[in-house]
């Protein structure tokens, strides 16, 4: 537990009057280890310290103030700032149908989070929304996103094996707009951000149709690639958003961090479960803790 | 601190990133830092210490290598575990064309009956290696599935047995109570079965890869791993950890999202490929 390692490496600054870079030297250090521990990338624990240590230096430490407890205060307060900055909400301010697009490496969720959005977006904001299966190339991706939206009674577009991403996306707008959708969500398949061929397919989808919200989902379980990764896609798409699944998990889920430090994307939703309903809005406190753990 | 002229604090640095960023953790990259501290002598140079930590890394890994299990019973019986979204599925394909590129005759079992689409997932791999998938309606017990599927093997004289379970966080009781029994019940089809369990490793993943090889060895007799997604960015530094702590081999990995995209793990060119 972090926070019990900071109170004992700090029990020794009780009434020492200031924090100096000396006697913070093996907070910082025990600091540094829990965020590597919990899959924090290693250049961004790095920046993230050095702004914790800037903010901690020359701090007077009041003789009633646990000194640990205010180091601890101060970086919770900076991890806070980092994820609870932007706009956590979803972008459909737009003349419908808002168009989401789902992106992100293979098996991070994309497909089940597609189908979580869509019940969300037509239970809790009584929108009309139109699934839509963009991955041709993945066994049964289509039958899979078909399937859940047929489980929640949400129209989705006709693909099929054999047609092309693009020309899907496209064609799915015009059918969104015939039948009056609200919101259209795109689902893609997993691409690696080192696939050219791949970056480039996505890159046309987000092109010819314009969304509003382009949303990177990420497994919690990332570790320290999730930097380049997300600097990637960000660098490709723009990304609006970001979605962290497999929260239910046990994972420290430091890739948070790593993704926001590389994208300055708000996290907008947390995965909590295989379930359509097992999806929250996030909330950085939360996650804060998590990472601290 | 540790120093001589070679082991300097730029030096720590440029290794603590290397080691860390290839997703080793704590334990690991300390284990290591100490042996270099302790050696610190011996080195003329940085690329001496790079050498050196290579040559430590790959004999954890030679350690605990194991050539991927030759088929001893008929059938032999493999069950694939691991969490959701790793490559369970898509590498039970792979190795379909494995053993049928052997000569062997595979059988899959569609054990997951809970995804959507999961079981027709499978049975597309199963039609493109021409082989039989063992499958229930969805929501069917993934123990009959499993007990279904060994019995049908049996009887069809197949050479192989692959058993697809759903995609399960180690930290979920009730799920991991479901493969508990799901081993327990192909047992009670076939005595000392499954003869191999493999938990199956997303390569992207950071230390919960670790939790995830314990917890599920606690369940299970985890006997190997396939690691997936290594044509990807990730390094997959966590194996060492795993090497180290659990013993287990890692088997075989996965390179892509096609057919004939596995192949045989060689920790020479992983250790190599870590300090790329
Ligand atoms: N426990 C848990 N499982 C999840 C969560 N989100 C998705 N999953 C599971 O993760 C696995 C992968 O989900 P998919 O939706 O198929 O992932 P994907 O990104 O569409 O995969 P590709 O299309 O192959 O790239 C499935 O077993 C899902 O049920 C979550 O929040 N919690
Ligand atoms: N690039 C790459 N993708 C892979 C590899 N192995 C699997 N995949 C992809 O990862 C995604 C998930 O694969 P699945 O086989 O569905 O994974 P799973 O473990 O069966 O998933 P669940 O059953 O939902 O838990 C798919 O898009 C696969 O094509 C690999 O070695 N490399
Ligand atoms: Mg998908
Ligand atoms: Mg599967």
């Amino acid at each position: 537990q972090l926070t019990d390692k900071l109170e004992a490496t700090f029990k020794k600054l009780r009434g020492v009057g200031k924090l100096t870079e000396d006697n913070i030297k093996d907070g910082i250090r025990e600091l540094k280890l829990s965020l590597l521990e919990a899959d924090v990338n290693f250049k961004v624990v790095k920046e993230l310290v050095e702004k914790v240590k800037e903010r901690a230096l020359g701090t007077e430490v009041a003789k009633s103030i646990n000194p640990g407890q205010m180091f601890i205060k101060i970086f919770h307060e900076e991890l806070v700032a980092m994820l609870g900055e932007g706009d956590h909400s979803l972008n459909l301010n737009v003349r419908p149908p808002a168009i989401i697009l789902m992106a992100g490496l293979q098996g991070s969720g994309k497909t089940t989070t597609a189908g979580k959005l869509a019940f969300l977006l037509k239970n809790k904001m009584k929108k009309r929304v139109l699934l839509v299966p963009a991955d041709v190339y993945r066994p049964a991706a289509i039958d899979q996103l078909k399937t859940l939206a047929a489980k929640i009674d949400v129209d989705v577009y006709p693909s099929e094996v054999g047609m092309d991403p693009v020309d899907i996306a496209v064609k799915s707008v015009e059918y969104g707009k015939n039948n009056v959708a609200d919101v259209i969500i795109i689902d893609t398949a997993g691409r690696l951000q080192v696939d050219e061929e791949m970056m480039d397919e996505i890159e046309n989808i987000k092109k010819a149709v314009e969304p509003s919200e382009i949303l990177f989902v990420a497994d919690a379980m990332t570790g320290q690639e999730a930097v380049n990764v997300a600097a990637e896609f960000h660098k490709r798409l723009s990304i609006t958003g970001v979605v962290l699944t497999k929260m239910d998990g046990d994972a420290r889920g430091g890739a948070a961090l790593s993704i926001n430090a590389a994208t300055g994307a708000p996290l907008k939703f947390v995965g909590m479960g295989e379930k359509i309903d097992q999806f929250e809005v996030f909330h950085p406190e939360r996650i804060a803790g998590r990472i601290v753990g | 601190l540790f120093r001589n002229n070679v082991v300097d604090d730029d030096l720590i640095e440029e290794l603590e990133e290397i080691l860390y960023t290839a997703d080793m953790g704590v334990a690991t990259v300390s284990w290591l830092m100490d042996l270099v501290n302790k050696n610190r002598s011996q080195f003329k140079s940085g690329d001496d210490v790079k050498l050196f930590l290579k040559e430590k890394i790959r004999e954890v890994l030679v350690q605990t290598y194991k050539p991927f299990p030759e088929l001893t019973e008929k059938p032999t019986v493999f069950l694939m575990v691991g969490v959701n979204g790793a490559g369970k599925t898509t590498t039970i394909g792979k190795l379909a064309h494995k053993f049928i590129a052997q000569g062997k005759v595979p059988v899959l079992a569609a054990g997951d009956t809970f995804r959507a689409a999961a079981v027709e997932q499978l049975k597309v791999w199963g039609e493109r290696n021409n082989c039989t998938v063992i499958s229930d309606k969805d929501g069917a017990d993934p123990a009959s599935v499993a007990f279904n599927a060994v019995n049908s093997a049996v009887s069809k004289g197949a050479d192989v047995l692959l058993v697809d379970t759903a995609g399960r966080l180690q930290n979920r009781v009730n799920l991991m109570e479901e493969l508990i029994k799901i081993n327990r019940v192909i047992g009670k089809a076939k005595e000392g079965a499954p003869h191999e369990t493999i938990i199956v490793i997303d390569a992207n993943n950071g230390q919960n890869a670790l939790t995830q090889a314990k917890q599920f060895s606690e369940a299970v007799k985890v006997t190997g791993i396939i690691v997936t997604k290594l044509d990807g960015s990730a390094k997959g530094g966590v194996l060492i950890g795993i090497a180290k702590e659990l013993g287990l081999p890692v088997y075989l990995v996965g390179v892509g999202e096609k057919i004939e995209d596995l192949r045989p793990f060689d920790p020479n060119e992983f250790v190599d490929a870590l300090f790329e």
